[in-house]
């Protein structure tokens, strides 16, 4: 689950 | 839902704010909020892509930082990057919403300059002639 305090992130697509 | 309904007939702002309000009222608003829309938006339904697309609007100019926070990670940008990307969704939308996701991307990089990973995207757009002017 995702908290307020995450700052976790994906990267960006390539198109 | 209600404030993306494919039958409404007009945007119904009191749906519209009593989302953004709801967003501010909780902890975890945000996040929630923006996977919500970003399927919203993917919708095959132009009308309620379209109308998905005015409450995130809604959102950016009413629910401040923690929601322009959550705007700006790759993660929702991602998603949009699918609705206007030939290679995922975008032989599938309609060109009124990828004009409009475009002209929010263009919009937030002039408006939030701090966001940096909004200008990643637009430039990488930009870049890969997804976005033409």
């Amino acid at each position: 689950t995702v908290s307020f305090h995450d700052d976790s992130d994906e990267d960006l697509l390539n198109v | 839902d209600k404030a993306t309904n494919p039958s409404n007939r007009q945007e119904d702002w009191e749906y519209i704010i009593g989302f953004c309000d709801q967003i501010n009222k909780e902890l975890e608003g945000p996040q929630i909020a923006v996977r919500l829309l970003a399927h919203k938006i993917q919708s095959p339904q132009e009308w309620e892509a379209v109308q998905a697309l005015t409450v995130l609007e809604a959102c950016m100019k009413n629910c401040g930082r923690r929601f322009h926070n959550e705007v700006g990670k790759f993660r929702f940008l991602n998603e949009l990057i699918k609705v206007v990307s030939p290679k995922y969704l975008g032989d599938r939308i309609s060109e009124k919403v990828k004009t409009k996701v475009i002209e929010l991307l263009y919009s937030w990089t002039v408006a939030l300059p701090e966001e940096s990973k909004i200008k990643d995207a637009y430039y990488m757009l930009k870049r890969q002639g997804i976005v033409m002017f």
